[in-house]
């Protein structure tokens, strides 16, 4: 019961705290064309985890908000303007907060969960692993 | 200097679930 699979199942926060779990949800997405979803999700958990005082944190946010938000790719297209307006304004003000990316990624998450955990839980990837 | 690029790629690694 407590085996890696049936940790999968459980939630999208299993799968993704699992190595091998994380790995083939991200071959999946690849195939999906949208791995940019679960790489911008696991940046937000590494950002949180940054220290504020560390030179390189803002860098990190700009370079999360070039590559995810500014470029109108998968990630900016999930987040609704007000969450966008707000992570930009953050940047340019260079207010810089561990929790700035927090309402950005409970919004991807909820369509991964809604959308590409269940898909991936059908998808030909997990059965033939399973 | 670390570019944006490697930043970025430390800060999702770092956040990857590890081997257990």
């Amino acid at each position: 019961p407590d085996s890696p699979l049936a940790r999968w199942t459980k939630s999208l926060h299993s799968l993704l705290g699992d190595q091998d779990g994380a790995h083939l949800f991200r071959t999946f997405l690849e195939r999906e064309k949208c791995v940019d979803t679960l790489d911008f999700w696991f940046a937000c958990n590494g950002f949180r985890q940054m220290d504020l005082k560390d030179n390189k944190t803002p860098r990190v946010a700009k370079a999360i908000y070039k590559r995810y938000i500014e470029n109108y790719g998968i990630v900016s297209k999930q987040l609704k303007l007000a969450t966008k307006a707000y992570i930009k304004d953050s940047i340019k003000r260079q207010h810089i907060d561990s929790v700035m990316f927090d309402q950005a990624q409970t919004e991807v998450q909820t369509l991964m969960e809604e959308n590409a955990y269940h898909m991936f839980l059908t998808s030909d990837i997990y059965l033939e692993y399973v | 200097i670390d570019s944006e690029d490697d930043l970025l790629q430390e800060c999702i690694s770092s956040a990857m679930p590890k081997k257990k």
